[in-house]
């Protein structure tokens, strides 16, 4: 296994985003390629959307398209995914692909889904209440 | 916090003790099992620190409660690993025991020897996963240990209130269980 420099990083810098940046910008990355996505918005048609409507289907915040696959269209379901996206990982909800969006959607993850976020919203915020 | 639909939890009698035990085909080989071992301990027993759980390894891995390993690709679960980044692990709802870490990643558990930009720290994937084996789901709380990201050389392993209010909320408050022991910036943030 290969790795950029070492010496354009400061690896004792646990949270810089440089190094953030340098390791999602890597197209060998499975989101890395997101970054060209940044700042569109409703509207744009842009090759290769598909695969992150493809992701937020798979995180459970756009439904499977149907029939076939995801266009490259940034459409109205993709600007609502985006907006329910940003507001449950707790971004500024803009519904657009703006930096701090997109630089989320590219950062590691766990693999199960998000999905009883929005469903569960009630619930927890009656849970709070409660014990409050 | 969030729960998964239904709301599953464990229903061992009470006190109860989970087993878990680690895959015997399926880790790696550049951390020593021992240092992999010390991790899970660790990450273990925070989260029994706050619930009346104890956590207990086994020699068995077929018949533990908790059954942990490094998977690559399609595992076999349906939830197919992606390689280097991207889903860096997964776990599943209770009373399912499984905890799968993505072998493609480069995992530390010392970012000091381990030097790679590409590092994700062992411990706090396995805590937030440990939550996921309890019945936790995905936090919007971006300082919660269950928040779905990870940034590559981050650190993060320490229970934050939402965790806290979410696991007791399932399984009651472990009586030796000190709220003093909470970040007090988090507690200021939680109150307010």
């Amino acid at each position: 296994r290969t790795f950029p420099q070492p010496s354009i990083l400061n690896f004792n810098d646990t949270t810089t985003s440089s190094v953030v940046a340098a390791a999602f910008n890597s197209s060998s990355t499975p989101w890395g390629n997101f970054a060209k996505f940044a700042n569109l918005e409703k509207g744009s048609h842009v090759t290769g959307i598909c695969d992150l409507k493809t992701y937020l289907n798979r995180f459970g915040y756009l439904p499977a398209p149907a029939p076939g696959n995801f266009s490259d269209d940034f459409d109205s379901d993709l600007e609502s995914a985006i907006l329910t996206y940003q507001k449950n990982l707790g971004l500024p909800p803009t519904g657009k692909l703006d930096t701090e969006t997109i630089d989320l959607i590219m950062a590691p993850r766990c693999g199960l889904g998000d999905s009883h976020l929005r469903h569960n919203t009630t619930t927890i915020t009656h849970l709070h209440e409660t014990r409050r | 916090y969030a729960y998964f639909n239904g709301r599953p939890r464990w229903t061992h009698n009470s006190p109860m003790t989970l087993t878990y035990a680690f895959s015997p085909d399926h880790m790696i080989d550049y951390i020593s099992p021992e240092e992999i071992k010390a991790v899970f301990s660790r990450a273990f027993t925070r989260w029994s620190e706050v619930i009346p759980v104890n956590f207990t390894e086994a020699q068995n891995y077929r018949t533990a409660d908790v059954r942990i390993g490094f998977h690559s690709g399609d595992h076999g679960d349906g939830e197919p690993f992606d390689g280097e980044l991207g889903v860096l692990a997964h776990a599943f709802s209770p009373e399912n025991g499984r905890l799968h870490l993505d072998s493609a990643e480069t995992w530390a558990v010392d970012f000091g020897r381990e030097r790679s930009n590409v590092a994700i720290d062992l411990e706090s994937v396995a805590t937030h996963e440990i939550g996921h084996v309890l019945g936790l789901a995905h936090s919007s709380v971006s300082d919660a240990i269950m928040y779905p990201s990870l940034r590559p050389r981050s650190r993060k392993v320490d229970l934050r209130v939402d965790d806290v209010e979410g696991i007791q909320a399932l399984y009651g408050s472990n009586p030796n269980f000190n709220y003093g022991s909470l970040l007090e910036s988090d507690r200021e943030t939680s109150n307010s």
